[in-house]
């Protein structure tokens, strides 16, 4: 597919900018991380839409925040 | 406080509503 933008972004409302970003981040998250690619991806995406849209072309800050959200993620669940 | 439902998971295909909790 294209490249997403900011442009194309502000063009769509709310929700469905995240949805947009959403279908891009799951993919690359879930080659990462196949089981906590949806819950991953869900608190990835309450992130600015500024900050997604440069994780998504810079795989080493998408690496880090991944690891951020685990983190998280594994001490939510203890 | 703890929210057993948190994260919401986003699923491909499926429109988000994760924000509709925040």
């Amino acid at each position: 597919p294209e490249p997403l933008t900011a442009s194309m972004l502000a063009a769509a409302p709310l929700m469905d900018q995240k949805q947009l970003l959403g279908e891009r981040l799951y993919p690359m998250i879930h080659a990462l991380h196949p089981n906590l690619a949806g819950k991953i991806t869900g608190m990835l995406l309450e992130i600015d839409n500024s900050e997604l849209l440069h994780m998504l072309e810079s795989p080493e800050s998408l690496h880090s925040k991944v690891d951020e959200a685990i983190a998280v993620l594994q001490a939510h669940q203890v | 406080g703890t929210n057993i439902n948190w994260p919401p998971e986003f699923c491909p295909g499926v429109p988000w509503k994760g924000l509709q909790n925040i």
